[in-house]
C-alpha cells in the first residue's frame, strides 16, 4: 500500500475529488496554506494499492492544469519597507505530489 | 520510529486521544474532511517506538466501534438533477490506520 | 526526496517559514493542535532533496528555541472533579521533526 499526498490548488480540489471518488479512490481532504503564497489550498491524502498509483497520478494531471499568475509575495519578517519585492510571476494550478511507503494498514 | 496517521470519527476523537495520552503517546491532531462523504473528521498523527504500535492500534480498536449510518452522497459536479444518487448505507465510526517508516526523528 | 514533517509552536511559524523560504525550501503549513495541552500549533509538511534535510533541520533548531511555561492540562474525560491536575511545568516552543522518505515525487 502507497500514501499518496497531493497538494492541488483549491479551485481544482473539488473536480480532483469528484474524479478521484468516480474512480474508487479513497480521500481525506485538509485546508492547507503555501509556504510561499501564504495562500489557502488543498492537500490530499490517498491510501492506495500500489498498482493503482499511477492511475491517481493520471487523475491529478488531467485536473490539475498549470497556468501562471502574477503575484506579490508576502514582507518578510525584516519588514514591509525593506523586503517588498517586485510582483513576480509564479505558476500556479498545478498539483504537488509526494507517494510514501505505507508499512501496515489497519481499517477498524 | 513509525508514524502513525489514524482517522477517526470527529465523535470519537476526544475519547480517542484520551486513552492515548494517558498510555503515554504523543500526538498531533488535524481537523479533516472525509472525501466521499465531505463531512468533518479527525485526522491524528503519532510519532512512536516500532513496538509500540501494536497498542496504539489496540487502543483505536477499542475506542473506534464500526457503527452503520444512512446517508446521500453529494451530488456531483456534473449537477445536482443528473447524480443524485439514492442514500446509501456507508459504515462509519471505525478508524483507517496508516503505519509509515520514519527515516530520522529530531527533536528541538 | 524526503518529506519532513515539523510540529513548532505557533508563535515561532512566521520566523521559521520566512527562514525557510529564504533558503529556497517550499513547504505546505497546517494548523494542527497539540495532543495533551489542545492547544494550537503549526505543522509543516517540505519535501526536499536529500541532502537538504540538515540544513532545514538546523534552520529549525535555530528558530525554535525550547523554553518551559507553567500549564493545566485539560480535565479528561473522566470529569472536571476527579481528574483535573496540578499544574505542571512543561517545555513548549521547540520543534518535533519527522523524516520520510518519498518514494516517488511528481510535479505536475
Ligand atoms: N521560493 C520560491 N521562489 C519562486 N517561486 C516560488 C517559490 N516557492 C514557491 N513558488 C511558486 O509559488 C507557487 C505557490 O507556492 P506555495 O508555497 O504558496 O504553495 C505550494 C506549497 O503549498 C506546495 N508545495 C510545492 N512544493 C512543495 C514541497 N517541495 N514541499 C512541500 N510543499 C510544497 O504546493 C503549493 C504549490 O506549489 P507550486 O510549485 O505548484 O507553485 C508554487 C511555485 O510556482
Ligand atoms: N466510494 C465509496 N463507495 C461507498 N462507500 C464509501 C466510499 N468511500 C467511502 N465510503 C464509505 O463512507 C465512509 C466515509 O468516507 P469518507 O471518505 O467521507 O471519510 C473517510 C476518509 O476521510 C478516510 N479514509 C478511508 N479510507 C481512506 C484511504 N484509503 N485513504 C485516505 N483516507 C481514507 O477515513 C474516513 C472514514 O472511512 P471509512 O472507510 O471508515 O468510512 C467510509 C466508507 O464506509
Ligand atoms: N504525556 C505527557 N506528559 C507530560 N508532558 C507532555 C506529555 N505530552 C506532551 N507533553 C509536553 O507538552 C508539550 C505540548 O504537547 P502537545 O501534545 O500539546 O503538542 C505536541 C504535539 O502536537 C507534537 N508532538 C510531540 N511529540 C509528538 C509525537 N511523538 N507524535 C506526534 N506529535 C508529537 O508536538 C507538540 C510539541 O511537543 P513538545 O514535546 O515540544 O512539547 C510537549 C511536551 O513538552
Amino acid at each position: 500500500m502507497k500514501l499518496i499526498m497531493a497538494i492541488v490548488s483549491s479551485d481544482d480540489s473539488r473536480e480532483v475529488l469528484n474524479r478521484l471518488t468516480k474512480a474508487g479512490f479513497r480521500a481525506t481532504v485538509i485546508s492547507t496554506t503555501g509556504g510561499f503564497l501564504r495562500e489557502g489550498n488543498t492537500t490530499l491524502f490517498l491510501g492506495t494499492d500500489d498498482q493503482k498509483v499511477a492511475q491517481a497520478v493520471d487523475i491529478l494531471r488531467q485536473t490539475c492544469r498549470r497556468r501562471t499568475q502574477w503575484v506579490s509575495p508576502l514582507p518578510t519578517l525584516e519588514g514591509p519597507g525593506l523586503e517588498m519585492s517586485e510582483p513576480i510571476e509564479v505558476s500556479v494550478g498545478g498539483a504537488v505530489v509526494f507517494v510514501m511507503n505505507v508499512e501496515q494498514f489497519v481499517q477498524v
